[in-house]
């Protein structure tokens, strides 16, 4: 399904480079539960965003269900970000001027989702999530936990194949973060993939696989 | 040292009214390490906020060092909180156009510390961290984790006798997460206070006293 060729990416830093990742070979076939592991700074938001083609790497090929993704038009890479991708950023990137139902709402507008079953679906994972008082709040009037839940819920709603999660779970107490667990084992279940990066030593166990990242480099996977 | 009583924040949002912090009583007596823990949304930033003197309360009188808050002249409550508290916030707020060093001089500048020594001891706090590569970076060029680290070195870099620490761990995997701890255990072996919002049950035995907040109200302290 995904197969990364030589992956690198780099920064030039005036005289200086800095190697987020090194030249890595790496492949994900669906229907997975993958965890993301190492130190901080070690890559890991660098690999998941260049797997949700939110960047481009600096050299090698990224290969999306046989096809070379630098050779699809912008359109159509595009439509897989917005469809077939949900991403949970681990800063979160909520509009700030929008409430918690409208930014849960942004990508099912992207997939022309008829407005009633949109916010429909919008309440059920905001309700799965323990947001429903908070639907009208603007992100600045959340908690940094109820932030990241709204990014958990934006990228659930449009029932994706794909999840990936840049530390979906780092500002949640245990309970909470159980739930967002329990959903995404019942999305892996579903057969959908769950690419999760996590600083979660417990979550190690619950997964199909691990990858562990070391100062950009794969050092298991 | 710190003394709130009947202290309370509400948010009116139009005809329905969100109670933050409902009327709780609290001291803090100084040279302990304290967790504040409990669920997602809780009250938990919020109270932290209000001991930085970065929020005003609803109802209720905040006495610090024997002294009313409330009739501090500004110049005053600016000088406390840029003097004498380190605060970390929950989502960092560094200044995006400065590099990681400028950022940890900040409060240094405020302090009128002379410009080498103020080098000096930014070089040294972000060393400790892990950081002393990614020095000229701005924000939007560092991990996650980084980030947090560099807030935590601009809350250090005074040697304020007291620390805010909003979740100071959360972007971090479990080694610099134990190292920032230790910086914390040393604060704290030096009789300054540290209180740290928290959501890893395994801090709880690492420190004095624990409270814990639920819904608003103070449940254990
Ligand atoms: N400006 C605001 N307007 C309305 N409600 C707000 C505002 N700021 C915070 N709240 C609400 O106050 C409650 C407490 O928020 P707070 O940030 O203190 O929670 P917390 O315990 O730090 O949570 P977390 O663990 O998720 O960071 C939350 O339910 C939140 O939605
Ligand atoms: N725009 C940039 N310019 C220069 N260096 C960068 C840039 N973005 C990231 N880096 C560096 O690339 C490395 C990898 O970053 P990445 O965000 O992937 O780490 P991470 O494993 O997600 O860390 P964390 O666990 O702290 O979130 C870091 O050392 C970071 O400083
Ligand atoms: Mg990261
Ligand atoms: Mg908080």
């Amino acid at each position: 399904m995904v197969d990364l060729r030589s992956i690198a990416k780099r920064y030039q830093m005036g005289e200086h480079t800095v190697h987020a990742l090194h030249p890595l070979n790496l492949q994900f076939h669906s229907g997975q539960f993958v965890a993301i592991v190492g130190p901080s700074g070690s890559g890991k938001s660098t690999l998941l965003n260049l797997l949700g083609l939110l960047d481009q790497a600096s050299a090698g090929e990224y290969w999306l269900d046989g096809q070379n993704v630098a050779n699809l038009p912008d359109r159509e890479i595009s439509a897989i970000r917005c469809l077939k991708i949900g991403f949970i950023f681990q800063s979160f990137n909520l509009f700030p001027s929008m409430s918690v139902l409208e930014n849960v709402c942004v990508p099912m507008h992207y997939a022309e989702k008829p407005k009633d079953l949109m916010r429909e679906r919008a309440m059920e994972v905001l309700d799965r999530l323990g947001l429903k008082d908070r639907i009208d709040h603007k992100p600045t009037e959340l908690s940094g936990g109820q932030r990241q839940r709204v990014a958990i819920a934006r990228a659930l709603a449009n029932d994706p194949p794909v999840l990936l999660a840049d530390e979906p779970t780092g500002n949640l107490d245990e309970n909470t973060g159980e739930e967002v667990m329990e959903i995404f084992r019942e999305l892996r279940s579903e057969g959908r993939s769950v690419i999760m990066v996590t600083h979660n030593p417990e979550y190690e166990d619950q997964v199909d696989r691990v990858i562990s990242i070391h100062d950009g480099n794969i050092i298991r996977s």
